[in-house]
């Protein structure tokens, strides 16, 4: 029997069914959150601590790691057809801590909070060590990069023409002297993309229609440039609005929960 | 027998299984 006064919480197991639920929804919300980037899956769950709730519920505050799949936020694919992301691809993991309430048999976010860094060079060099490292994305080489890519693509197009949404991804091929591997994201506009003369004036679509590219773009060494590039387009999604949990006042929750009282945000979108 | 968690009694059952952290599904970096 522990010393000392019992604390106000219980401890199941970290890979417990109802831990791993309560952490498979908590996922599920950040990805549907996600403003940029790509699809995170649960790794592993570092600690779980489920709080009794007045009157009703209870509250797991649980830990988890995740790591970066290859496939983009705006990719209607199910997570579970998503690749993880591999070491030697340069992986992404991340770090987030949730309140999620379970209450009458469902499970709701009440709080979200997330980091996410890349593998460090060292470590992706270990087990690939020509393997080409993540770029910055506003690296001039990338941004030209994107934009000849994008060109390209709208140039070879009978579609929409493409607007650019983000640059997701960047890799400087070690050993080709000058070649950017880039990931974007678009998205299609009212134009006809041969038509086009002015970008400027092509609106996105009132019903978004999301795409994502990868290119290979090479500055050949006697002048000239090529660039190999592929979009796929995603169907329309319906904006599905999110029904919001019913957000308990935080301090009143944290009163409840004997949790020192701090302001959660509102579950915002993530960045 | 009581003993503190965490600790296997002597001549106990084999060593005690943490609860956390759980299982890594794809792998650490």
């Amino acid at each position: 029997v522990p010393h000392g006064p019992m604390p106000g919480y219980r401890e199941p197991a970290c890979d417990d069914p109802e831990t791993e639920q309560a952490a498979l929804v908590a996922v599920d919300y950040i990805n549907k959150r996600l403003l940029r980037g790509y699809k995170h899956t649960l790794n592993q769950i570092d600690s779980i601590r489920v709080w009794p709730r007045q009157p009703t519920g209870e509250v797991y505050e649980v830990e988890i790691d995740t790591l970066e799949t290859t496939c983009h936020v705006r990719d209607p694919t199910p997570l579970a057809n998503c690749s993880v992301r591999q070491m030697k691809e340069h992986a992404v993991e991340g770090d987030c801590d949730f309140h999620v309430l379970k209450q009458d048999g469902q499970l709701s976010v009440l709080s979200a909070k997330c980091d996410s860094s890349p593998d460090s060079a060292e470590d992706v060099h270990r087990v690939c060590p020509n393997c080409p490292l993540l770029a910055p994305l506003n690296d001039s080489r990338v941004v030209h990069a994107v934009e000849v890519a994008l060109a390209a693509s709208n140039a070879q197009s009978n579609g929409s023409y493409l607007q650019l949404v983000e640059i997701s991804r960047a890799q400087f091929a070690p050993l080709q002297a000058a070649a950017v591997y880039v990931e974007f994201a678009v998205a299609a506009t009212d134009c006809v993309a041969k038509d086009v003369t002015d970008p400027a004036t092509c609106n996105l679509l009132a019903e978004k229609q999301y795409g994502f590219c990868r290119g290979t773009f090479i500055e050949k060494v006697g002048g000239g440039e090529d660039v190999t590039v592929t979009c796929t387009l995603f169907p329309t999604q319906p904006v599905i609005l999110q029904p919001q949990p019913e957000a308990p006042t935080p301090v009143a929750e944290a009163d409840a929960l004997g949790l020192e009282p701090v302001v959660q945000p509102e579950p915002e979108p993530l960045e | 027998k009581g003993v503190l968690p965490g600790i296997p009694a002597a001549g106990g059952p084999g060593p005690v299984i943490r609860p956390c952290p759980g299982r890594i599904r794809y792998f650490k970096i």
